[in-house]
């Protein structure tokens, strides 16, 4: 699944 | 990752590391909010659940665990360690910062991406970060001497702030073209709580005179 939104930023 | 990305996270990181020094070195915590600083561990740990469940890379994981790790370590040093908890500006850090923590939940559960437990603590943490700083402001308001450390680590604190907004107007035109409104109504709301702080900060800053904040 691809990753929700902003879910890469800490 | 874009460069304002970067240079946003190494800020949030070196505030931390101002923080630090300051307790370790000095052995004071005077001038700085144990209720914002539980409200940060509170964040990290309700932000950084999907630890477990989601792998995005190992900066990532890296700089959440030291984000975990830093916030209970200051939390520690202001309420256990036998000569820094004596420091502590208990007085003055008056805010009730429990009092946050249900209107934000409540917004979490109004407002999340999707209603999923990790979903709703990942938007609960991002509405409670907004706001957690209002503690420390309030108490160096209070503060009659501001320490050139204290000041800084608000300073850098708003400065991480500033520039992850930088990175999402980035992102908006380079990536998915994504309006976010969790994050960017959150983050411009907790920037701009920091607009008061960052006028004083660069005119002491600029008139080479000692930081003070007007009650």
């Amino acid at each position: 699944r691809e990753l929700m939104e902003g879910h890469d930023e800490l | 990752m874009n460069i304002f990305r970067l240079a946003g996270d190494m800020t949030h990181l070196l505030s931390i590391v101002v923080l630090l020094l300051k307790i370790r070195t000095t052995k004071s915590c005077a001038g700085i909010s144990l209720k914002t600083q539980e409200l940060y561990v509170i964040v990290f740990i309700t932000r950084y659940l999907d630890l477990f469940t989601r792998y995005v890379s190992f900066y990532n994981t890296a700089m959440k665990l030291v984000f975990i790790g830093t916030s209970v370590a200051i939390v520690w040093y202001m309420r256990l360690h036998k000569v820094v908890k004596q420091t502590y500006s208990r007085d003055e850090d008056t805010f009730k910062h429990y009092l946050l923590i249900p209107p934000c939940f409540i917004l979490a559960l109004l407002i999340p991406l999707e209603f999923t437990v990790t979903e709703i603590l990942w938007s609960f943490s991002i509405y409670l970060e907004a706001v957690a700083i209002l503690p420390q402001l309030l108490l160096l308001q209070r503060s009659s001497n501001i320490d050139n450390l204290t000041g800084s680590y608000v300073f850098l604190l708003g400065a991480y702030r500033a520039l992850y907004i930088v990175n999402w107007v980035y992102r908006f035109f380079t990536e998915t073209h994504k309006i976010r409104w969790i994050p960017w109504i959150s983050g411009l709301v907790q920037t701009a709580l920091y607009a008061d702080f960052f006028y004083y900060y660069i005119k002491s800053w600029k008139n080479h005179e000692k930081l003070r904040l007007p009650a």
